[in-house]
Protein backbone atom coordinates (compact mmCIF):
# COMPACT_ATOMS: atom_id res chain seq x y z
CA UNK A 1 0.00 0.00 0.00
CA UNK A 2 1.65 3.18 0.04
CA UNK A 3 -0.62 6.67 1.13
CA UNK A 4 -0.25 10.43 0.40
CA UNK A 5 1.18 11.25 3.62
CA UNK A 6 1.14 11.09 7.26
CA UNK A 7 -0.18 14.56 6.66
CA UNK A 8 -2.31 14.20 3.87
CA UNK A 9 -5.41 12.77 6.09
CA UNK A 10 -8.58 13.76 8.02
CA UNK A 11 -7.83 14.95 11.37
CA UNK A 12 -11.05 13.65 12.93
CA UNK A 13 -13.10 10.31 12.57
CA UNK A 14 -16.22 11.81 11.69
CA UNK A 15 -17.04 12.52 8.17
CA UNK A 16 -19.75 13.94 5.86
CA UNK A 17 -20.35 12.73 2.10
CA UNK A 18 -22.95 14.26 0.06
CA UNK A 19 -24.19 12.37 -3.30
CA UNK A 20 -24.43 15.57 -5.34
CA UNK A 21 -26.10 13.96 -8.70
CA UNK A 22 -26.38 10.83 -10.12
CA UNK A 23 -25.80 8.28 -13.03
CA UNK A 24 -28.57 7.47 -15.38
CA UNK A 25 -27.46 3.93 -15.99
CA UNK A 26 -28.90 2.93 -12.38
CA UNK A 27 -32.03 3.78 -9.68
CA UNK A 28 -30.96 6.00 -7.28
CA UNK A 29 -31.52 4.19 -4.51
CA UNK A 30 -28.85 1.58 -6.16
CA UNK A 31 -26.43 4.38 -5.85
CA UNK A 32 -26.87 5.21 -2.50
CA UNK A 33 -26.67 1.43 -1.86
CA UNK A 34 -23.53 1.30 -3.66
CA UNK A 35 -21.82 4.57 -2.26
CA UNK A 36 -23.10 3.52 1.42
CA UNK A 37 -21.54 0.33 1.56
CA UNK A 38 -18.44 0.88 -0.12
CA UNK A 39 -17.96 3.91 2.36
CA UNK A 40 -18.55 1.11 4.79
CA UNK A 41 -15.62 -1.17 3.55
CA UNK A 42 -13.43 1.66 5.06
CA UNK A 43 -15.60 2.37 8.30
CA UNK A 44 -15.40 -1.84 9.27
CA UNK A 45 -11.92 -1.15 9.70
CA UNK A 46 -11.17 1.80 11.27
CA UNK A 47 -12.89 4.40 13.38
CA UNK A 48 -14.13 6.41 10.36
CA UNK A 49 -17.69 6.67 10.66
CA UNK A 50 -19.75 8.43 7.65
CA UNK A 51 -22.58 10.35 8.23
CA UNK A 52 -24.76 11.70 5.00
CA UNK A 53 -25.98 15.55 3.91
CA UNK A 54 -28.58 16.35 1.60
CA UNK A 55 -27.39 20.20 1.38
CA UNK A 56 -24.06 22.62 1.48
CA UNK A 57 -20.52 21.49 1.45
CA UNK A 58 -19.78 17.68 2.96
CA UNK A 59 -16.11 16.06 3.38
CA UNK A 60 -16.56 13.94 0.63
CA UNK A 61 -18.72 15.29 -2.22
CA UNK A 62 -19.24 12.58 -4.88
CA UNK A 63 -20.32 13.36 -8.46
CA UNK A 64 -20.86 12.24 -12.28
CA UNK A 65 -19.36 14.04 -14.63
CA UNK A 66 -18.16 13.41 -18.41
CA UNK A 67 -15.18 15.16 -20.11
CA UNK A 68 -14.50 18.08 -18.88
CA UNK A 69 -16.58 18.39 -15.24
CA UNK A 70 -14.57 21.68 -13.93
CA UNK A 71 -11.68 20.72 -11.77
CA UNK A 72 -8.01 20.63 -14.60
CA UNK A 73 -8.86 16.79 -14.72
CA UNK A 74 -11.19 16.18 -17.65
CA UNK A 75 -12.33 12.72 -18.12
CA UNK A 76 -11.83 10.58 -21.52
CA UNK A 77 -14.87 9.27 -22.61
CA UNK A 78 -15.67 5.27 -22.55
CA UNK A 79 -13.29 2.77 -20.61
CA UNK A 80 -9.75 4.08 -19.85
CA UNK A 81 -10.61 6.19 -16.82
CA UNK A 82 -13.51 5.61 -14.84
CA UNK A 83 -12.85 7.36 -11.76
CA UNK A 84 -10.63 10.09 -9.32
CA UNK A 85 -10.73 11.55 -6.04
CA UNK A 86 -8.95 14.11 -4.31
CA UNK A 87 -6.79 13.87 -1.11
CA UNK A 88 -8.19 14.93 2.03
CA UNK A 89 -7.58 18.85 2.52
CA UNK A 90 -10.43 21.28 2.64
CA UNK A 91 -12.35 22.35 -0.19
CA UNK A 92 -12.01 19.91 -3.45
CA UNK A 93 -9.91 17.24 -0.76
CA UNK A 94 -12.13 14.04 -0.44
CA UNK A 95 -14.57 14.71 -3.59
CA UNK A 96 -15.04 11.26 -5.83
CA UNK A 97 -15.81 12.24 -9.61
CA UNK A 98 -17.06 9.33 -11.43
CA UNK A 99 -16.90 9.33 -15.46
CA UNK A 100 -20.43 9.39 -16.42
CA UNK A 101 -19.50 8.21 -20.26
CA UNK A 102 -19.08 4.70 -18.31
CA UNK A 103 -22.02 2.33 -17.57
CA UNK A 104 -22.21 1.81 -14.03
CA UNK A 105 -24.04 -1.58 -12.66
CA UNK A 106 -24.50 -2.53 -8.90
CA UNK A 107 -24.80 -6.02 -8.85
CA UNK A 108 -24.06 -7.52 -11.74
CA UNK A 109 -20.44 -7.80 -14.05
CA UNK A 110 -21.62 -5.97 -16.66
CA UNK A 111 -20.11 -2.34 -17.07
CA UNK A 112 -17.93 -1.21 -14.09
CA UNK A 113 -19.12 -2.19 -10.61
CA UNK A 114 -20.32 1.18 -8.87
CA UNK A 115 -19.70 -0.33 -5.29
CA UNK A 116 -16.24 -1.55 -6.28
CA UNK A 117 -14.78 1.31 -8.08
CA UNK A 118 -16.61 3.94 -5.37
CA UNK A 119 -14.92 2.01 -2.74
CA UNK A 120 -11.41 2.70 -3.82
CA UNK A 121 -11.72 6.03 -4.83
CA UNK A 122 -13.30 6.37 -1.20
CA UNK A 123 -9.37 5.08 -0.44
CA UNK A 124 -8.15 7.56 -2.36
CA UNK A 125 -10.32 10.36 -0.45
CA UNK A 126 -9.24 8.99 3.40
CA UNK A 127 -5.47 9.25 2.28
CA UNK A 128 -4.30 6.40 0.33
CA UNK A 129 -2.76 6.47 -2.83
CA UNK A 130 -2.06 3.53 -5.28
CA UNK A 131 -1.20 0.33 -4.20
CA UNK A 132 1.65 -2.12 -6.08
CA UNK A 133 -0.14 -5.15 -4.82
CA UNK A 134 -2.37 -6.74 -7.84
CA UNK A 135 -5.29 -8.16 -5.36
CA UNK A 136 -5.10 -4.59 -3.47
CA UNK A 137 -8.64 -3.04 -3.63
CA UNK A 138 -5.81 0.43 -4.25
CA UNK A 139 -4.33 -1.41 -7.35
CA UNK A 140 -5.35 0.88 -10.11
CA UNK A 141 -6.28 -1.17 -12.49
CA UNK A 142 -10.30 -2.00 -12.28
CA UNK A 143 -10.84 -5.86 -12.12
CA UNK A 144 -14.04 -7.21 -11.08
CA UNK A 145 -14.64 -8.91 -8.00
CA UNK A 146 -17.91 -10.12 -6.34
CA UNK A 147 -19.54 -7.27 -4.39
CA UNK A 148 -21.77 -10.06 -2.16
CA UNK A 149 -18.47 -11.59 -1.23
CA UNK A 150 -16.29 -8.55 -1.04
CA UNK A 151 -13.58 -8.27 1.77
CA UNK A 152 -11.09 -5.83 1.99
CA UNK A 153 -8.12 -7.08 1.23
CA UNK A 154 -4.94 -7.42 3.91
CA UNK A 155 -2.93 -4.80 2.25
CA UNK A 156 -5.38 -1.98 2.00
CA UNK A 157 -6.20 -2.95 5.71
CA UNK A 158 -3.13 -2.44 6.66
CA UNK A 159 -2.76 1.05 4.39
CA UNK A 160 -6.04 2.50 5.82
CA UNK A 161 -5.11 1.24 9.77
CA UNK A 162 -1.34 3.01 8.91
CA UNK A 163 -3.52 6.54 8.88
CA UNK A 164 -6.65 5.85 11.03
CA UNK A 165 -5.56 2.96 13.43
CA UNK A 166 -8.41 0.09 13.95
CA UNK A 167 -12.00 -0.04 14.55
CA UNK A 168 -12.21 0.13 18.27
CA UNK A 169 -16.00 -1.06 17.78
CA UNK A 170 -14.79 -4.37 16.49
CA UNK A 171 -15.15 -5.97 19.89
CA UNK A 172 -18.91 -5.26 19.70
CA UNK A 173 -19.00 -5.85 16.00
CA UNK A 174 -18.43 -9.63 15.20
CA UNK A 175 -14.43 -9.51 14.18
CA UNK A 176 -13.69 -8.68 10.40
CA UNK A 177 -12.72 -11.81 8.64
CA UNK A 178 -9.02 -12.04 7.70
CA UNK A 179 -8.58 -10.00 4.29
CA UNK A 180 -7.41 -12.14 1.85
CA UNK A 181 -3.39 -11.59 0.77
CA UNK A 182 -2.10 -11.79 -2.80
CA UNK A 183 -0.30 -15.29 -3.41
CA UNK A 184 3.18 -14.52 -4.28
CA UNK A 185 4.48 -17.26 -7.38
CA UNK A 186 7.82 -17.13 -5.99
CA UNK A 187 6.87 -18.29 -2.73
CA UNK A 188 8.69 -21.70 -2.32
CA UNK A 189 6.03 -22.91 -0.35
CA UNK A 190 3.54 -21.97 -2.83
CA UNK A 191 0.96 -24.96 -3.36
CA UNK A 192 -1.23 -24.06 -6.31
CA UNK A 193 -4.46 -25.15 -6.74
CA UNK A 194 -4.33 -25.65 -10.77
CA UNK A 195 -2.82 -25.74 -13.98
CA UNK A 196 -3.79 -25.69 -17.50
CA UNK A 197 -2.73 -24.94 -20.99
CA UNK A 198 -4.68 -22.36 -22.84
CA UNK A 199 -3.49 -21.86 -26.61
CA UNK A 200 -0.03 -22.51 -25.83
CA UNK A 201 0.00 -20.67 -22.79
CA UNK A 202 0.36 -22.03 -19.12
CA UNK A 203 -2.20 -20.68 -16.63
CA UNK A 204 -1.28 -21.32 -13.16
CA UNK A 205 -4.24 -21.50 -10.21
CA UNK A 206 -4.46 -20.32 -6.74
CA UNK A 207 -7.02 -18.70 -4.22
CA UNK A 208 -8.88 -16.18 -6.94
CA UNK A 209 -5.80 -15.53 -8.55
CA UNK A 210 -4.14 -17.06 -11.92
CA UNK A 211 -0.61 -16.29 -13.32
CA UNK A 212 -0.08 -16.42 -17.13
CA UNK A 213 2.74 -17.66 -18.46
CA UNK A 214 4.02 -18.65 -21.88
CA UNK A 215 7.38 -19.01 -23.46
CA UNK A 216 7.12 -15.27 -25.24
CA UNK A 217 6.04 -13.44 -22.71
CA UNK A 218 9.29 -12.56 -20.27
CA UNK A 219 7.20 -12.86 -16.91
CA UNK A 220 4.28 -14.67 -15.61
CA UNK A 221 1.27 -11.87 -15.50
CA UNK A 222 -0.80 -12.14 -11.76
CA UNK A 223 -4.75 -11.81 -12.21
CA UNK A 224 -7.65 -11.98 -10.70
CA UNK A 225 -9.79 -15.06 -11.95
CA UNK A 226 -13.16 -12.72 -12.63
CA UNK A 227 -10.82 -10.42 -14.26
CA UNK A 228 -10.75 -12.19 -17.11
CA UNK A 229 -14.29 -14.38 -16.55
CA UNK A 230 -16.67 -12.72 -14.19
CA UNK A 231 -18.79 -15.45 -13.63
CA UNK A 232 -16.45 -17.63 -13.01
CA UNK A 233 -15.30 -19.26 -9.88
CA UNK A 234 -12.78 -18.86 -7.07
CA UNK A 235 -10.53 -21.37 -5.97
CA UNK A 236 -10.57 -24.02 -8.01
CA UNK A 237 -9.98 -27.48 -7.92
CA UNK A 238 -8.64 -28.72 -11.15
CA UNK A 239 -8.36 -27.04 -14.91
CA UNK A 240 -7.25 -28.99 -17.96
CA UNK A 241 -7.26 -28.37 -21.44
CA UNK A 242 -9.47 -29.51 -24.26
CA UNK A 243 -7.11 -28.31 -27.25
CA UNK A 244 -9.72 -30.35 -30.10
CA UNK A 245 -12.51 -28.58 -28.53
CA UNK A 246 -10.52 -25.44 -27.86
CA UNK A 247 -12.50 -25.12 -24.01
CA UNK A 248 -10.62 -25.60 -21.00
CA UNK A 249 -12.81 -26.68 -17.83
CA UNK A 250 -12.54 -25.53 -14.63
CA UNK A 251 -13.09 -27.26 -11.90
CA UNK A 252 -14.54 -26.67 -8.10
CA UNK A 253 -16.51 -29.47 -5.90
CA UNK A 254 -18.96 -30.73 -7.95
CA UNK A 255 -19.41 -28.73 -10.60
CA UNK A 256 -17.22 -27.67 -14.08
CA UNK A 257 -17.39 -24.77 -16.08
CA UNK A 258 -16.49 -24.26 -19.84
CA UNK A 259 -13.89 -21.72 -21.18
CA UNK A 260 -14.21 -20.49 -24.67
CA UNK A 261 -11.21 -18.12 -24.33
CA UNK A 262 -12.50 -15.12 -22.15
CA UNK A 263 -16.49 -16.40 -22.08
CA UNK A 264 -17.97 -19.04 -19.73
CA UNK A 265 -20.26 -21.06 -21.72
CA UNK A 266 -23.74 -20.74 -21.24
CA UNK A 267 -25.06 -23.34 -19.82
CA UNK A 268 -22.44 -24.26 -17.31
CA UNK A 269 -21.68 -24.80 -14.25
CA UNK A 270 -22.63 -28.25 -15.00
CA UNK A 271 -21.61 -31.64 -12.97
CA UNK A 272 -18.70 -33.71 -12.96
CA UNK A 273 -21.37 -36.27 -14.55
CA UNK A 274 -20.91 -33.88 -17.38
CA UNK A 275 -17.53 -35.23 -17.65
CA UNK A 276 -18.08 -38.89 -17.62
CA UNK A 277 -17.35 -39.47 -13.73
CA UNK A 278 -19.69 -41.29 -11.64
CA UNK A 279 -21.99 -39.77 -9.20
CA UNK A 280 -19.33 -41.14 -6.22
CA UNK A 281 -17.08 -38.61 -7.16
CA UNK A 282 -17.42 -35.69 -4.98
CA UNK A 283 -14.28 -34.07 -5.42
CA UNK A 284 -11.40 -33.66 -8.52
CA UNK A 285 -8.00 -32.44 -6.79
CA UNK A 286 -6.29 -32.30 -10.40
CA UNK A 287 -6.81 -32.95 -14.22
CA UNK A 288 -4.80 -32.97 -17.32
CA UNK A 289 -5.32 -34.03 -21.19
CA UNK A 290 -3.13 -36.20 -22.64
CA UNK A 291 -2.67 -35.22 -26.35
CA UNK A 292 -1.32 -38.34 -27.87
CA UNK A 293 -3.59 -40.91 -26.30
CA UNK A 294 -6.81 -38.28 -26.01
CA UNK A 295 -7.75 -39.01 -22.68
CA UNK A 296 -8.58 -37.10 -19.57
CA UNK A 297 -6.79 -37.85 -16.45
CA UNK A 298 -8.69 -37.53 -13.73
CA UNK A 299 -7.23 -37.64 -10.16
CA UNK A 300 -9.83 -38.25 -6.80
CA UNK A 301 -7.95 -38.70 -3.86
CA UNK A 302 -5.10 -41.79 -4.63
CA UNK A 303 -6.52 -42.23 -7.43
CA UNK A 304 -6.74 -41.77 -10.79
CA UNK A 305 -9.74 -42.50 -13.58
CA UNK A 306 -8.73 -42.01 -17.75
CA UNK A 307 -11.70 -41.07 -20.23
CA UNK A 308 -11.74 -41.26 -23.64
CA UNK A 309 -12.45 -38.21 -25.05
CA UNK A 310 -13.24 -39.19 -28.51
CA UNK A 311 -15.47 -42.48 -27.25
CA UNK A 312 -16.90 -40.46 -24.35
CA UNK A 313 -16.67 -43.32 -22.03
CA UNK A 314 -14.95 -43.77 -18.90
CA UNK A 315 -12.01 -46.53 -19.68
CA UNK A 316 -12.30 -50.07 -17.87
CA UNK A 317 -10.33 -51.11 -15.23
CA UNK A 318 -10.24 -47.84 -13.42
CA UNK A 319 -9.92 -46.19 -10.77
CA UNK A 320 -6.35 -47.42 -10.43
CA UNK A 321 -3.99 -45.78 -7.86
CA UNK A 322 -1.93 -43.09 -8.59
CA UNK A 323 1.44 -44.33 -8.08
CA UNK A 324 0.89 -47.37 -10.38
CA UNK A 325 0.40 -44.77 -13.31
CA UNK A 326 2.93 -42.39 -11.86
CA UNK A 327 5.68 -44.02 -9.63
CA UNK A 328 6.84 -42.70 -7.23
CA UNK A 329 4.06 -40.12 -6.75
CA UNK A 330 2.82 -40.74 -3.33
CA UNK A 331 1.33 -37.38 -1.94
CA UNK A 332 -1.76 -36.19 -2.92
CA UNK A 333 -2.00 -34.75 -6.50
CA UNK A 334 -2.98 -31.09 -6.00
CA UNK A 335 -2.51 -29.91 -9.83
CA UNK A 336 -1.38 -31.68 -13.28
CA UNK A 337 -0.86 -30.69 -16.80
CA UNK A 338 1.35 -31.38 -20.41
CA UNK A 339 4.09 -28.90 -21.58
CA UNK A 340 6.04 -30.21 -25.11
CA UNK A 341 5.17 -33.73 -24.33
CA UNK A 342 5.88 -34.02 -20.57
CA UNK A 343 3.68 -34.70 -17.70
CA UNK A 344 3.98 -32.49 -15.01
CA UNK A 345 2.36 -33.75 -11.36
CA UNK A 346 2.27 -31.18 -8.47
CA UNK A 347 2.38 -32.17 -5.07
CA UNK A 348 2.53 -29.76 -2.40
CA UNK A 349 5.00 -27.23 -3.34
CA UNK A 350 7.14 -29.81 -5.53
CA UNK A 351 6.57 -30.52 -9.59
CA UNK A 352 7.24 -34.27 -10.79
CA UNK A 353 8.05 -34.38 -14.67
CA UNK A 354 6.84 -37.56 -16.21
CA UNK A 355 7.03 -39.54 -19.33
CA UNK A 356 3.44 -40.51 -19.09
CA UNK A 357 3.35 -43.12 -21.88
CA UNK A 358 6.08 -44.76 -20.34
CA UNK A 359 5.37 -43.96 -16.93
CA UNK A 360 9.05 -42.92 -16.47
CA UNK A 361 9.80 -39.56 -13.95
CA UNK A 362 12.35 -37.53 -15.11
CA UNK A 363 13.05 -34.68 -12.60
CA UNK A 364 11.24 -33.02 -9.54
CA UNK A 365 11.11 -29.38 -9.75
CA UNK A 366 9.77 -26.68 -7.77
CA UNK A 367 6.37 -25.46 -8.58
CA UNK A 368 7.67 -22.04 -9.75
CA UNK A 369 9.54 -23.83 -12.17
CA UNK A 370 8.01 -21.82 -14.83
CA UNK A 371 6.42 -19.11 -13.37
CA UNK A 372 10.05 -17.12 -13.93
CA UNK A 373 10.99 -16.14 -10.59
CA UNK B 1 -1.01 8.98 -48.21
CA UNK B 2 -2.23 9.80 -45.20
CA UNK B 3 -5.95 8.63 -44.50
CA UNK B 4 -8.49 11.13 -44.21
CA UNK B 5 -10.17 9.04 -41.86
CA UNK B 6 -9.63 9.81 -38.22
CA UNK B 7 -7.16 7.13 -37.32
CA UNK B 8 -6.47 5.23 -33.92
CA UNK B 9 -3.67 6.71 -31.88
CA UNK B 10 -0.32 5.39 -32.33
CA UNK B 11 0.82 2.82 -29.77
CA UNK B 12 3.87 5.67 -29.08
CA UNK B 13 0.82 8.01 -28.47
CA UNK B 14 -0.92 6.17 -25.90
CA UNK B 15 2.38 5.28 -24.04
CA UNK B 16 3.41 9.20 -24.04
CA UNK B 17 -0.11 10.00 -22.91
CA UNK B 18 -0.28 7.64 -20.13
CA UNK B 19 2.94 8.25 -18.79
CA UNK B 20 1.86 12.02 -18.63
CA UNK B 21 -1.13 11.38 -17.11
CA UNK B 22 -0.24 8.92 -14.47
CA UNK B 23 4.06 9.10 -14.07
CA UNK B 24 4.20 12.80 -14.06
CA UNK B 25 6.21 12.72 -17.80
CA UNK B 26 6.51 16.40 -18.58
CA UNK B 27 8.98 16.00 -21.23
CA UNK B 28 8.01 15.21 -24.36
CA UNK B 29 10.09 12.66 -26.89
CA UNK B 30 12.16 14.65 -28.98
CA UNK B 31 15.20 13.87 -30.99
CA UNK B 32 18.29 15.66 -28.94
CA UNK B 33 16.45 13.88 -25.81
CA UNK B 34 17.68 10.46 -27.41
CA UNK B 35 21.11 10.73 -26.26
CA UNK B 36 20.86 8.56 -23.28
CA UNK B 37 18.11 7.49 -21.47
CA UNK B 38 15.37 9.46 -22.27
CA UNK B 39 13.20 10.56 -19.98
CA UNK B 40 10.76 8.76 -21.79
CA UNK B 41 12.24 5.69 -21.52
CA UNK B 42 13.66 5.82 -17.21
CA UNK B 43 9.83 6.49 -16.70
CA UNK B 44 8.43 3.94 -18.68
CA UNK B 45 10.61 1.96 -16.59
CA UNK B 46 9.14 3.48 -13.62
CA UNK B 47 5.78 2.28 -14.74
CA UNK B 48 6.73 -1.01 -15.68
CA UNK B 49 8.14 -1.59 -12.30
CA UNK B 50 5.02 -0.32 -10.35
CA UNK B 51 2.94 -2.74 -12.80
CA UNK B 52 5.19 -5.83 -11.97
CA UNK B 53 6.11 -6.36 -15.77
CA UNK B 54 9.54 -6.72 -16.96
CA UNK B 55 11.00 -3.41 -16.37
CA UNK B 56 12.68 -2.99 -20.19
CA UNK B 57 12.11 1.09 -20.83
CA UNK B 58 11.40 -0.28 -24.21
CA UNK B 59 7.32 -0.39 -24.91
CA UNK B 60 6.70 -3.84 -25.51
CA UNK B 61 3.37 -5.71 -25.84
CA UNK B 62 2.73 -6.38 -21.92
CA UNK B 63 3.19 -3.03 -21.06
CA UNK B 64 0.97 -1.67 -23.71
CA UNK B 65 -1.70 -4.13 -22.41
CA UNK B 66 -1.77 -2.60 -19.18
CA UNK B 67 -1.90 1.19 -20.39
CA UNK B 68 -4.67 0.03 -22.38
CA UNK B 69 -6.87 -1.23 -19.23
CA UNK B 70 -9.70 0.72 -17.77
CA UNK B 71 -8.81 2.08 -14.34
CA UNK B 72 -8.76 4.80 -11.86
CA UNK B 73 -7.88 8.45 -12.92
CA UNK B 74 -5.42 9.66 -9.79
CA UNK B 75 -1.49 9.13 -11.57
CA UNK B 76 0.70 6.98 -9.45
CA UNK B 77 2.83 10.00 -9.15
CA UNK B 78 0.90 13.23 -8.26
CA UNK B 79 2.53 16.58 -10.18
Amino acid sequence: YSTFGQNLKWQTNKLTFRIVNYTPDMPQSDVDNAIEKALQVWARVTPLRFSRIYAGTADIMISFGSRDHGDFYPFDGPDGTLAHAFAPSQGIGGDAHFDDDETFTFRSSRGYNLFLVAAHEFGHSLGLSHSRDPGALMYPVYSYRDPTTFVLPRDDVNGIQSLYGSNPDVSVVKPEPEGPTTPNACDPQLVLDAVTTLRGEMFFFKDSFFWRSSTYSRRAEQHLIKSYWPDGPNNIDAAYESRSADRVFLIKGRKVWSLYGYTVERGYPKSLKSLGLSKSVRKVNAAFHDQESGKTIFFVGDYYYSYDESRRVMDRGYPKRVDEGFPGMTGEVTAAFQHRGFTYIFSGPQMFEYSFRSKRLFRVLRNSYFLRC
Amino acid sequence: LPSLLATEESDGEVAEKYLQRFFNLTEKSTPSSRRGVSAQSRILSEMQSFFRLKVTGLLDSDTLEVMKKPRCGVPEVAR
